[in-house]
């Protein structure tokens, strides 16, 4: 299995970049390293939230279909918790 | 719909605003018009009534800002965020703020303001997100006419502050259907390059053979040319087209794009006058004909001479045994056409000439 201490290619980085940040703002994921164990799974979970509320595919990967809903224009409430 | 956290709410109906600064993009009268609509699309369906002050603190204060603002949640330049409100509270509960790196319009040019204005006021007054995709208060934007509320936001709303006691006729927009609804009909199927794409309301599902799950959005949202409804569409794949039918008019799209030239009127395919809408159309790849079907009867089109074929219109029944008389809906694949009509749907086999198969309506969403 690939190693979670080597770097991502710079695409999946920007990738996981605006998801983390999408997460981090309208899905209250926590702030943290990348490619820490726990992290990811953080990650996954809150990723999986965002399909559930969008009725995607509820996967918890950052596939092309839920990426491209995190790059539409929106209101900058949070969708969950205060 | 959602709520926030304790149900948020204001105590008292009668809430004051102020507007504290104006968008350069728009005329003071027009951002005025835009906030002011946008208030009595919830004032028309609750109790809630609105006075605007001009001087002093208001409960609902608004204002255009960029970037950091003041409430260390800063907007992001072009895109992305367009504007945020705060819950009903004290000090910044209520105060909506509008990102002024968007441009603003009072049409579809840019971001439309009222739209934008009514959503954010929905949360002013207590309303979260909702997953519904057809609701006012659905987080992405998306530019819609008539008006704008859906039952599901009604019913969010009045769950806060109960209805209007003086109701004002209002004709909210369904929610978005539910694809395991057992009674669900579709309006309208056709393939779009490998894809089957399903009509119903205001939404259209995606259905890719490698997906499990379809994906639902607003018709409005991929192709904003084409109307609310359809009522029957095809492909020609050939021809690399899709064409779309609503009433007497039909669209033809190429990929996502709307082709030069349309809407054109339906007779135009050689349909009589007395045709005022097409229930169901279906390309048949080995025949080179587009099937149209209208009421009980079915026309056939030769997509090749781009003439109707002599003879029609026949009846359905009469040429497809064991369908009902009516058709909804229509696809082709392999031989087999599936007609959809109501909540059932028929595999009809070709070679076969009868139907081999009855189904759910919704079977090929998965459900």
């Amino acid at each position: 299995a690939p190693s979670s201490a080597l770097p991502l290619p710079s695409e999946d980085t920007d990738r996981r970049n605006i998801a983390e940040e999408y997460l981090r703002r309208f899905y209250r994921l926590p702030a943290g390293l990348q490619g820490k164990q726990g992290d990811s799974d953080g990650f996954k979970t809150k990723i999986k939230e965002m399909q559930r509320f969008f009725k995607l595919k509820v996967t918890g990967n950052l596939d092309d279909n839920t990426l491209e809903l995190m790059k539409q224009a929106r209101c900058g409430v949070p969708d969950i918790g205060e | 719909y959602n709520h926030f956290p304790r149900h948020l709410k204001w105590q008292n109906n009668n809430i004051t605003f102020r507007i504290l600064n104006y968008t350069p993009d728009l005329k003071k009268s027009d951002v005025d018009r835009a906030i002011r609509n946008a208030l009595n699309v919830w004032a028309d369906v609750t109790p809630l009534t609105f006075k605007k002050l001009y001087a002093g603190n208001a409960d609902i204060m608004i204002s255009f800002g960029s970037k950091e603002h003041g409430d260390y949640n800063p907007f992001d330049g072009p895109d992305g965020l367009l504007a945020h409100a705060y819950p009903p509270g004290q000090g910044i509960g209520g105060d909506t703020h509008f990102d002024e790196d968007e441009h603003w319009s009072k049409d579809s040019s840019a971001y439309n303001l009222f739209v934008v204005a009514a959503h954010e006021l929905g949360h002013a007054l207590g309303m979260s997100h909702s997953s519904d995709a057809g609701a006012l208060m659905y987080p992405v934007y998306s530019y819609t006419t008539g008006y704008p509320l859906a039952e599901d936001d009604i019913e969010g709303i009045q769950a806060l502050y109960g209805p209007n006691p003086n109701p004002r006729k209002v004709k909210p927009k369904p929610d978005a259907p539910n694809k395991c609804d057992p009674m669900l009909s579709f309006d309208a199927a056709t393939e779009l390059r490998g894809e089957t794409i399903i009509f119903k309301d205001r939404f259209y599902w995606r259905v890719h053979p490698q997906m499990v799950e379809p994906e639902q959005t607003l018709i409005k949202s991929t192709w904003p040319s084409l109307p609310n409804k359809v009522d029957a569409a095809y492909e020609n794949p050939e021809k690399d087209l899709v064409i779309i039918f609503s009433g007497i008019r039909m669209w033809a799209l190429n990929g996502y794009n709307l082709v030069d030239g349309y809407p054109k009127y339906i007779h135009k395919l050689g349909l009589p006058k007395t045709v005022r809408k097409v229930d169901a159309a279906v390309y048949i790849k080995d025949t080179g004909k587009t099937l149209l079907f209208t009421d009980e009867d079915y026309w056939s089109y030769d997509e090749a001479t781009g003439t109707m074929d002599s003879g029609y219109p026949r009846v359905i029944e009469d040429d497809f045994p064991g369908m009902d008389d009516e058709v909804d809906a229509a696809v082709y694949h392999y031989g087999y056409l599936y007609f959809f009509h109501e909540h059932t749907q028929y595999e009809y086999s070709y070679t076969a000439r009868k139907v081999i198969r009855i189904m759910r309506t919704n079977s090929i969403l998965n459900c």
